[in-house]
């Protein structure tokens, strides 16, 4: 089963 | 004061079909150099991030910064008024409730006049960080839209991966599975035909079917899309304008 990761997971707000 | 003429509306037409479908409120920041729009999707797994340089423009002023808070859905409907081959200028204040659209038909001497309400969209801008990534890829925007659209069909995960000297995009479903391999080559006569491998790190990786589907929405804007993929950080594809850019930053997933 492959989850699903989230652009926040990798990016901060600037 | 912003004024922004596109020669063609169907250019600015063409840019919103490609995001319209994942992100609706967005922020459009005008600046002297062009127009710049990021915005994330409700399920924060795609980030859509736009940038129109002041030389894809026919005419640009923009003398103060000013943010345009705009329903992409509202925004659509406006531009579906306007002819493909109208001029639209684009027209606010330094303070603007509302966006102004001016469709020309020059040889008819005909005017359309539109006018958006503006929102305040409470948006957060995120620090894309200048990535490594393992694999870039350009091929023809059709060849990867028709695989996209093709393989989506029997499954909600597309794998991609990329060897030394192959991409193979592959699906596997409760109806079947499928796959299909490209190689690089150069294609003399037309080179948007061409598809070109630069790889450091083979790439094993699987992605959402319905956000690939969105993002091969923005294929009517090139010919050609970049892709770009990491390990460990959310793949890019990108679309060219002929000054500057739509990307798509998708977030992979990984097994638990």
């Amino acid at each position: 089963k492959r989850k699903q990761t989230t652009i926040t997971d990798f990016f901060n707000k600037s | 004061m912003l004024e922004a003429k596109f020669e063609q509306a169907s250019l600015f037409k063409r840019i919103i079909d490609g995001f319209k479908d994942c992100v609706q409120l967005v922020n459009f920041q005008c600046k002297e150099d062009g127009i710049i729009a990021q915005a994330v999707d409700d399920s924060r797994v795609l980030l859509v991030s736009l940038e129109i340089g002041k030389d894809a423009f026919q005419e640009f002023r923009c003398d103060h910064p000013i943010t345009l808070g705009m329903d992409l859905n509202s925004l659509s409907k406006i531009l579906r008024c306007g002819n493909n081959t109208d001029s639209l200028t684009l027209i606010a204040d330094d303070t603007p409730d509302s966006l102004l659209l001016l469709f020309e038909d020059t040889k008819r001497e005909r005017i359309s006049e539109y006018s958006l309400k503006l929102m305040d969209i409470d948006a957060d801008f995120l620090k894309i960080e200048e990535l490594q990534y393992d694999t870039t890829i350009m091929m023809p925007s059709a060849d990867f839209s028709k695989t996209v659209r093709d393989l989506s069909q029997l499954s909600d995960s597309l794998n991609i991966l990329v060897t030394k000297e192959t991409i193979k995009f592959v699906t596997d479903g409760d109806i079947g599975s499928g796959s299909v391999i490209m190689k690089p080559f150069i294609d003399m006569e037309n080179p948007d035909e061409s598809i070109k491998l630069e790889m450091e790190q083979p790439v094993d990786l699987t992605f959402g079917s319905k956000y690939l589907l969105d993002i091969v929405k923005g294929s009517a804007l090139s010919n050609k899309i970049g892709i770009r993929l990491s390990s460990e950080a959310p793949a890019l594809f990108q679309f060219d304008l002929t000054s500057g850019f739509l990307q798509f930053f998708l977030a992979p997933k990984f097994s638990d």
